[in-house]
């Protein structure tokens, strides 16, 4: 494993990159949303 | 009329929520957040035609492309809260 660990982040290297994006904002705007409620 | 184009869009609405509902079991928050944009829309716009055409749109290519199924269900999200009743009005600063 000499590139272990490259990409910490992005668990799914099958997933479309657009949805990735989408999904992260969704998510992010969820959480935001809860925490301000 | 308007009761016809309010019932079918809430039809629709409960079509998507349906089919994505089976798609985002990885995370369950994404639903009720959808649903709690559509409650706060406004209602001229939920039976809109402009609506109608934006929900159908969303439909068809999640049913078509399920490798954007967040892309869509964001998309969706963004017109209903562009739609809210409280959307949020622009700070002014008085002269």
């Amino acid at each position: 494993g000499a590139h272990a660990a490259e990409d910490e982040e992005e668990d799914d290297d099958d997933e479309d990159p657009e949805n990735r994006i989408a999904k992260k904002m969704l998510l992010q705007e969820i959480k935001a949303g809860l925490s301000s409620d | 009329n308007k009761a016809s184009m309010s019932a079918e869009n809430q039809k629709l609405f409960e079509e998507f929520v349906d089919y994505c509902s089976k798609l985002t079991a990885e995370h369950p928050e994404v639903i009720p957040f959808l649903q709690k944009c559509h409650s706060k829309a406004n209602a001229s716009y939920l039976s809109s035609v402009e609506f109608r055409n934006t929900l159908g749109r969303c439909l068809a290519r999640v049913q078509g492309k399920q490798t954007k199924l967040y892309v869509y269900i964001n998309e969706l999200c963004t017109v209903l809260k562009n739609h809210s009743e409280k959307k949020k009005v622009p700070l002014r600063t008085q002269p």
